[in-house]
């Protein structure tokens, strides 16, 4: 899956 | 942003405030779990490291400051100003068992093998658990306070919208990230029984109580 290191949510 | 993710948000605030002004106003706090309240404050503190590292917008930094500066009144309220309504005694669940196994798993599976994505990780893990002192202090007391009950509802309420948040961005912003809805399914699934004991007896205007 596409990596996440800024995140966005709460 | 869309209007479930808003309204998670909304949701969650209104579960601390309503927390905090139940503490507030009847100057106590039986029937609430401390630990979980640690639980969340840690969590907070944890997942928003990233206020000092990365801007997003001014709705996502008020929003996390807010959150972790309630988190932090309300273990003060329990620990310090109405300690002695505290329950300590059936506050009784061991959070070890929580911290520990949810450490290394964040260390295990991650996004990234860095500080602050660990960090984040763990926060996400925790949360999905957070709840379970204060559901096993209801448990052994066989009871909550309606309030307590209204408190518990927006919490589930928001992680239930989260999950319709996500499968919103899946289909139009083509954004998933799986770490976090396993983590919230879960979180979600330990309402549900919840839910049920709220629409079916606090909802008819019927004090929430366990069958003994």
């Amino acid at each position: 899956w596409q990596r996440q290191t800024l995140h966005d949510e709460l | 942003m869309n209007i479930f993710r808003l309204t998670g948000d909304l949701s969650h605030l209104a579960a601390i405030i309503i927390l905090l002004l139940k503490i507030w106003k009847t100057r106590s706090c039986a029937g609430i779990s401390g630990k979980s309240q640690i639980l969340f404050a840690i969590v907070f503190t944890t997942r928003y490291l990233d206020l000092l590292s990365s801007f997003i917008s001014l709705y996502n930094t008020s929003m996390k400051v807010i959150y972790i500066g309630c988190a932090y009144a309300t273990v003060y309220l329990i620990y310090m100003k109405f300690r002695a309504t505290y329950d300590g005694n059936h506050d009784s669940f061991r959070v070890e068992f929580l911290v520990v196994p949810v450490g290394g798993l964040a260390v295990l599976i991650n996004h990234d093998f860095s500080f602050l994505e660990i960090l984040w990780t763990f926060s996400i893990y925790l949360e999905s658990v957070a709840i379970l002192p204060q559901l096993f202090m209801i448990s052994k007391t066989g009871e909550a306070e309606t309030i307590t009950t209204h408190y518990l509802f927006c919490l589930g309420l928001y992680r239930a919208l989260y999950i319709v948040n996500w499968i919103w961005r899946y289909y139009f912003e083509a954004f998933f990230d799986l770490i976090a809805i396993v983590a919230g399914v879960v979180q979600t699934i330990l309402y549900c029984d919840f839910f049920y004991l709220y629409v079916t007896k606090v909802l008819k205007g019927k004090k929430l109580s366990l069958p003994a």
